[in-house]
């Protein structure tokens, strides 16, 4: 067993070296796949967690995709050992497994989580180069072929919400996207982003509501409630319109708009006190509360398979 | 490391359209250089923004000037960045030890 302290924020190369601690220690149940590189050529790791027969309906779950949003990434990491470690103990966890499988990316914009950690903390977006600007990086929440450069999305390079050229410009997005067309079957799509405390399904490009609102908007505020069960933590449900502001090229738009029913983007703690720079203290009770609300969610589509 | 001394974050609370414009247009100036942590969506919302020390007075005299209302989440943000690297700092120490 690893000494990692899932209490306190990790270096990009420390959390690597845990994603193979965790593939060692818990063989049976995960490993670790490659989907791609970074701009910067870091690899982009995914676990899975899979009980190993066949090819299952399969859960996605990111984090850090905004790379200053640390208590993400931190908080999939817990995900994942928990995850790992309740297989077999938990019989929530034990079914879920037995019936589906779950990828988790924990570092989605490597290259900003690093520069986060080396040069500028308050980075939010990719490393890449933008042709005929001095100014470096993509909003890669704004880079999906979901509305692409619509509302909520700035075609100024230095702006922090740059969509980028074209849509899946970005290495980073695009191996998601592949990956997940790929795979072909996967269920769900959640995303981890923070602050604001937020619970949101599509549309973020539009505020037409989807043709699934009330269903989702029912999970939402099932997972709502069992966030709030364990230490009061409050959230608010919508779509991302109606919750927050137009913004187009998000990642959970283009899931559904490709099939994917059960996307969800979660806004982690807190409101305001600390925003980006939530101290570690509240590393684990972040992740603790978020993991029950993910569970409602993954149960919801172990049960309700479409 | 990119430090941020005198960095504030204000959040900010418009009471309509009017004062949602005027912080859009606060956005467009690049020369501030401001951060918005919450953009400007609806009045119901609070938009938190990071200032640089050279943008602070200019920002809050067009605020005031404005009648928008606004409160000062963090103060100084090197202060917090300061407290965040000696946690981990002291996290990577007891592993050691």
């Amino acid at each position: 067993s690893s000494t990692f302290n899932y209490g306190t924020y990790h270096s990009l190369a420390s959390i690597y070296q845990e994603l193979d601690n965790l593939a060692s220690e818990y063989g049976n149940i995960v490993s670790k796949i490659q989907i791609g590189e970074s701009y910067e050529k870091r690899p982009l790791y995914v676990l899975k967690f899979s009980t190993g027969r066949g090819n299952r309906p399969a859960i996605w779950l990111d984090a850090g995709i905004h790379s200053r949003e640390w208590v993400t990434q931190a908080s999939a990491m817990w995900i994942a050992k928990k995850i790992a470690s309740d297989y077999g103990n938990d019989p929530s966890i034990t079914s879920l497994l037995n019936n589906l499988d779950i990828f988790l990316l924990p570092v989605a914009n490597p290259d900003g989580y690093e520069f986060t950690h080396t040069t500028n903390r308050m980075w939010r977006k990719t490393r890449s180069k933008n042709s005929g600007s001095l100014c470096i990086g993509v909003d890669p929440n704004r880079n999906w072929d979901a509305g692409f450069g619509g509302p909520g999305a700035s075609s100024n390079p230095c702006s922090d919400s740059y969509h980028g050229p074209r849509a899946n410009s970005e290495v980073e997005v695009k191996s998601v996207v592949d990956f997940i067309k790929n795979h072909g079957n996967i269920q769900a799509f959640l995303t981890l982003h923070s602050y604001s405390q937020l619970l949101m399904y599509p549309y973020g490009y539009k505020c037409t509501p989807p043709a699934d609102n009330a269903e989702l908007n029912t999970i939402g505020k099932a997972a709502a409630n069992s966030i709030r069960s364990l230490y009061g933590t409050t959230y608010t449900v919508g779509s991302i319109c109606s919750t927050i502001y137009q913004a187009s090229g998000g990642s959970i738009d283009w899931s559904y708009d490709y099939g994917i029913k059960y996307s969800f983007a979660f806004e982690l703690r807190d409101t305001g006190r600390y925003g980006f720079l939530l101290p570690a203290a509240q590393i684990i009770p972040t992740a603790e509360e978020t993991w029950l609300g993910l569970k409602t969610i993954m149960e919801y589509v172990r049960d309700n398979p479409y | 490391l990119e430090t941020f001394v005198g960095h504030q974050v204000l959040r900010i609370k418009t009471r309509n359209e009017e004062q949602l414009k005027k912080l859009r247009f606060l956005e467009t100036l690049d020369h501030l250089e401001l951060d918005f942590w919450l953009n400007p969506s609806t009045p119901a919302l609070p938009v938190d923004v990071r200032i640089p020390a050279h943008s602070l007075q200019a920002v809050k005299i067009f605020l005031e000037s404005h009648g928008i209302e606004y409160s000062i989440l963090i103060e100084d943000l090197q202060v917090i960045l300061d407290r965040e690297k000696q946690d981990i700092v002291a996290s990577q120490q007891m592993e050691r030890s």
